[in-house]
């Protein structure tokens, strides 16, 4: 067990190593068996957000020790060292750390009577929520807990590791939902709204449209930018980023840029254009999830732009548009680093990738590199 | 600060009757 990275020796927790850590609370919710990262994140954050104080409100917590072995996880009262807690390892699912709080996570099989048959079998997890300026080590050394039991398993069973790389990361990236935060929020109605805007005749509205780019759920053009001083920039209601569904009654939705271009264009002699819009933000996020470096991402960059797409790959599944400049990954701005240093962070990014896009042509309107035609 | 997750990979190999009643 020697291999298993963490920060404790993987000898002492077959024996079991202790932490001092603050137990602020518990709390149970019900979940899936093996639900997606993004459904524990939010179960985890869920957790705290029950037990938390309210912001101001002084946080009942009780001083405790976290025994932590390659067989169970026990909460023990630090001075008595009674066991509040005794959780076999393999009930628990999953440890979550934020800042300095830990949430644990143990599971416990709902009776079978609450089961409606057909459907998938429900859990009761019981989530202890813990504090710690540790937090971080603590919930490494647990994971590292997991690592060593695994590895015992898969040899006590004689398993071939290789053959289960793909498995043991949790859900393979074929079952894995889509994720799409355009479709969450298009299907918001306050998002979209209809803008009128009064001009005179023979004058432009003073936009500047691009495509929203292969891969995109909502086929149609965006506000890339606004002439200044323009009758759509005066109207106040447009910004850069928007989707535009309809002007004057007619769909844009699905036609490519030109069609949309010169559609646009014969407003001109209108003194009120209806523009049927979709607010959003100018950067939109995809997240790619990857339970290993072996997985393709399943698209193409050239120069920090995305230039093609598998379809069916885990990035299309992500949000991952063609024609889109990457502007952060996980957190990290990349619109100064050269291509090389891109496809390395690429390369080597794995659970779950947060990418920021936009498309390109917008970023270049922005940045000045391309002068806007405006309609 | 970031939220992260860690699953402990022996959840797929759980029986049903080592999860606690």
């Amino acid at each position: 067990f020697k291999e298993v990275p963490g920060p404790c020796d993987p000898e002492d927790l077959l024996d079991g190593v202790i932490f001092g850590a603050k137990y602020l609370g518990s709390t149970q919710l019900v979940s899936e068996r093996n639900p997606p990262t993004s459904v524990r994140m939010a179960q985890a954050q869920e957790a705290v957000d029950r037990i938390k104080a309210p912001e101001g409100e002084s946080q009942p917590m009780t001083e405790v020790d976290l025994f932590v072995s390659t067989q169970r996880i026990k909460v023990l009262t630090a001075d008595t060292q009674e066991a509040m807690m005794d959780h076999p390892l393999q009930t628990i699912s999953y440890i979550a750390d934020i800042g300095s709080i830990i949430v644990l996570m143990a599971r416990r099989k709902l009776p079978r009577r609450t089961e409606a048959s057909g459907e998938k079998r429900l859990y009761k997890m019981i989530c202890h929520v813990f504090h710690s300026a540790d937090a971080q080590l603590i919930a490494q050394a647990i994971g590292q807990a997991f690592s060593v039991a695994y590895q015992h398993f898969l040899q006590v069973n004689s398993i071939d590791p290789s053959q289960l790389r793909l498995r043991q990361q949790g859900h393979s990236p074929e079952d894995e939902e889509l994720y799409n935060g355009d479709l969450a929020h298009f299907s918001k109605q306050e998002n979209c709204k209809e803008v009128c805007i009064q001009k005179q005749k023979g004058e432009i509205l003073g936009i500047a449209i691009v495509e929203s780019g292969w891969g995109s759920i909502l086929p149609t053009v965006v506000i890339a930018n606004l002439m200044h001083g323009g009758p759509a920039e005066k109207s106040g209601e447009l910004s850069i980023g928007d989707r535009l569904m309809s002007v004057n009654g007619t769909s844009l939705v699905g036609l490519p840029l030109s069609t949309c271009q010169s559609i646009i264009r014969d407003l001109k002699h209108q003194t009120e254009v209806t523009l049927s819009i979709v607010h959003c933000p100018p950067v939109t996020t995809a997240i790619i999830r990857r339970p290993d470096s072996k997985y393709q991402l399943g698209f193409c960059v050239e120069n920090g732009i995305i230039c093609s797409l598998m379809r069916g790959g885990i990035a299309e599944k992500g949000g991952i548009r063609v024609g889109h400049r990457i502007i952060e990954i996980n957190g990290q701005s990349v619109v100064a680093t050269p291509h090389e240093k891109i496809i390395q962070i690429l390369t080597q990014a794995v659970s779950e990738v947060h990418i920021k896009t936009m498309p390109a042509s917008t970023y270049r309107l922005l940045t000045g590199q391309e002068q806007p035609i405006f309609l | 600060s970031a939220l992260t997750i860690t699953v402990n990979p022996m959840e797929k190999y759980e029986q049903p009757h080592q999860a606690e009643e």
